[in-house]
């Protein structure tokens, strides 16, 4: 563990407590998409399969647990008490092609054909694309509120911090994974017109609204 | 080793 990689993990899950902090106190969840939450969730769920067969640590246990049980949490929430203030029509793209094109990457590139490190290259994968939705739908709208685009930017800094753990990793260890690195740069270079609008309008105090 | 190193990130 290095600083790099701890400050990323709080920011993974600082991002789930302002989306949660903004469900409960607006009592909406307008401006978010359902399918980058459930992908997020599949994500999880096919990652930390290792959680039955692998310790790591008490705090990679307890990171785990985390992200598997507030993801399922944030859907119930989308569906259920919050189910009125979805927008569906807003949240219009093809998350198919999501599913099938992770699980193609995945066949291909996979260290090694078992079930669990396959599901883990398909949870790489899957991650790298998984805020697609939540792009798009931020695209068609224009605009966000401000908690949400503190969501997003927490989201898209905690993959931009693993990539410097990355690189402190290859230097300290001469540890290297060109799955999650390749990944996490394409997930990050997602993020680029988001924190340009975010750096240059939601830091000065001004409404997120794309250009 | 090189798979254990991996699968210790979240």
């Amino acid at each position: 563990m290095n600083i790099f990689r701890l400050v990323a993990d709080l920011m993974h899950l600082g991002s789930i407590l302002i989306l949660l902090l903004k469900m409960f106190t607006s009592r909406s969840c307008a401006g978010i998409s359902f399918k980058t939450q459930a992908l997020y969730l599949i994500v999880f769920v096919t990652r930390y399969l290792d959680l039955f067969t692998h310790f790591v640590s008490v705090y990679n246990t307890f990171m785990k647990i985390f992200f598997i049980s507030s993801a399922g949490y944030i859907l119930y929430m989308m569906r259920v008490p919050l189910k009125d203030t979805y927008n569906k029509h807003l949240d219009a793209f093809r998350w198919e092609f999501l599913l099938g094109g992770a699980g193609v990457l995945a066949l291909v590139f996979t260290h090694k054909y078992t079930v669990i490190e396959t599901l883990w290259t398909y949870s790489i994968f899957l991650e790298m694309m998984a805020i697609l939705p939540q792009l798009l739908q931020l695209q068609r709208t224009g605009e966000a509120e401000t908690i949400t685009t503190h969501y997003l930017f927490a989201l898209g800094a905690y993959r931009a911090l693993y990539i410097v753990n990355w690189i402190y990793r290859y230097e300290t260890e001469h540890h290297v994974d060109a799955i999650s690195t390749m990944a996490g740069i394409v997930q990050t270079a997602l993020y680029c017109d988001f924190f340009y609008v975010y750096f240059t309008r939601v830091l000065k105090g001004k409404r997120f609204k794309l250009p | 080793e090189e798979e254990d190193a991996v699968k210790d990130e979240l």
